[in-house]
């Protein structure tokens, strides 16, 4: 999977996932 | 609100009904950035209105890694313009609709 989770030491859940193509502005 | 180059979306839909809700961020614009961000995912996280504010969430993602320090202000902004507009949207539309 290319989900990623880092749990920062308050507690809170960051999930991160790719940014489709479509929703990145062109460079 | 301001083109910050930060982007922050609801993940999840709005029912007015929960303080807590999930939040979807990305950077759209890397230049506007003072440092480096670590990639180009997407971070989804939750957060409370009621309870949190968008300075603590930030630093937690400066913490993290996600972001440099000298950013942690544009993002603590993108978020808080999102969330000024799903408590606006919570406190002018949901009474009327229910």
């Amino acid at each position: 999977s290319s989900l990623t989770q880092v749990v920062h030491s308050a507690g809170r859940r960051f999930i991160v996932s790719p940014v489709p193509e479509s929703r990145l502005r062109e460079q | 609100a301001e083109d910050t180059g930060v982007r922050v979306e609801l993940a999840e839909e709005d029912h007015g009904r929960k303080s807590s809700i999930a939040l979807r961020l990305w950077v759209e614009d890397p230049k506007k950035l003072k440092g480096k961000p670590k990639d180009n995912g997407a971070i989804e996280f939750t957060f409370d209105l009621e309870k949190e504010t968008p300075d603590d969430v930030a630093q937690e993602m400066v913490e993290s890694g996600f972001f440099h320090e000298n950013d942690v202000k544009i993002v603590a902004k993108s978020i808080r313009d999102r969330v000024a507009l799903i408590q606006w949207r919570r406190e002018r539309i949901w009474p009327i609709i229910q």
